[in-house]
């Protein structure tokens, strides 16, 4: 493993977005995996609909809540194509689902694959070199006051209730750590960002880990 | 507001202060660790604060072992 890798350097992340008063932080982490492992694969990167997933995904609460795995699996089985956001704005609440036509240019994914890394981040770490960013589930409920640093206590795993995106990891430090995009905006954390400590499955980070593949 | 829902604001505002203290308490001993303060959030209760946005479900996972290849699972 490299001692600091980071997806961003490659310019295949895009922005940091912000789920407003819509709870569709799941739909957020998956998408973004999704709009990753494009640009990794060559094609252009750009934002596709979230708002498509969180409207369409039968088997998820749109912006009640819903689930990372449910949302792969939803996206795996119809093969649904992900649109440009541009076509299919956020609106930061529950929509009809609209449908695009057959011939309508849009991304869909060939596959996916989830497991639990618990006790193996560096494992996991490794399947982050080699398939692109990570979407994860973690407890965040001290996340409410972060600023900055790197997060080592004040969540436990056990608990998830959170969906991110893993975009990397930093181990030139004393305290390596897993870089993690939220959907909060670039005002929270560090431009969006949250640092947490890798190597003892803090806020339970390692516990449920989708890659996606497209 | 009304008078009581920015009341409701300035306590859980006040709440959040004493929060921030207790997390930050943990942070000294080390440089790196997470710095905790006033943010877009602080005027909510943690009960709030989890009803808006904490609301992704996990779901129970194989354990990953070395000798998965990860394309392999959940193919069309």
């Amino acid at each position: 493993l490299p001692i600091r890798f980071d997806w961003r350097d490659k310019n295949v992340v895009t922005k940091v977005r912000n789920q407003q008063m819509c709870g569709g932080c799941w739909a957020f982490s998956v998408v973004g995996g999704i709009e990753s492992a494009y640009a990794i694969k060559g094609e252009s990167l750009e934002d596709l609909s979230v708002q498509q997933v969180i409207d369409c995904s039968y088997n998820n609460f749109g912006c009640s809540g819903g689930s990372t795995v449910n949302a792969l699996n939803w996206l795996n089985k119809t093969q649904v194509r992900l649109v440009r956001d541009s076509e299919y704005s956020f609106k930061a609440q529950t929509g009809l689902c609209h449908y695009f036509s057959g011939s309508h240019a849009g991304v869909s994914i060939k596959g996916y694959s989830s497991y639990d890394f618990s006790d193996k981040e560096d494992e996991m770490a490794k399947v982050l070199l080699a398939y692109g960013p990570l979407a994860v589930i973690v407890d965040a409920i001290s996340w409410q006051d972060y600023l900055g640093g790197i997060i080592q206590h004040h969540c436990s795993s056990g608990e998830a209730n959170h969906a991110v995106l893993i975009t990397g990891f930093d181990k030139t430090g004393n305290t390596p750590y897993w870089i993690v995009r939220n959907s909060w905006g670039t005002s929270w954390g560090v431009d969006g960002y949250a640092f947490v400590k890798m190597g003892a499955n803090i806020c339970g980070i390692a516990d449920s880990v989708s890659a996606v593949f497209v | 507001d009304s008078p009581e829902r920015s009341e409701k604001r300035s306590a859980a505002f006040r709440e959040s202060l004493k929060r921030h203290r207790y997390l930050n308490s943990f942070s000294s001993r080390a440089n790196t660790s997470a710095i905790y303060g006033i943010n877009q959030f602080s005027h909510l209760f943690p009960e709030e604060f989890r009803a808006i946005y904490l609301r992704s479900k996990p779901s129970q996972l194989p354990l990953y072992h070395k000798e998965l290849k990860m394309p392999a699972t959940h193919m069309p």
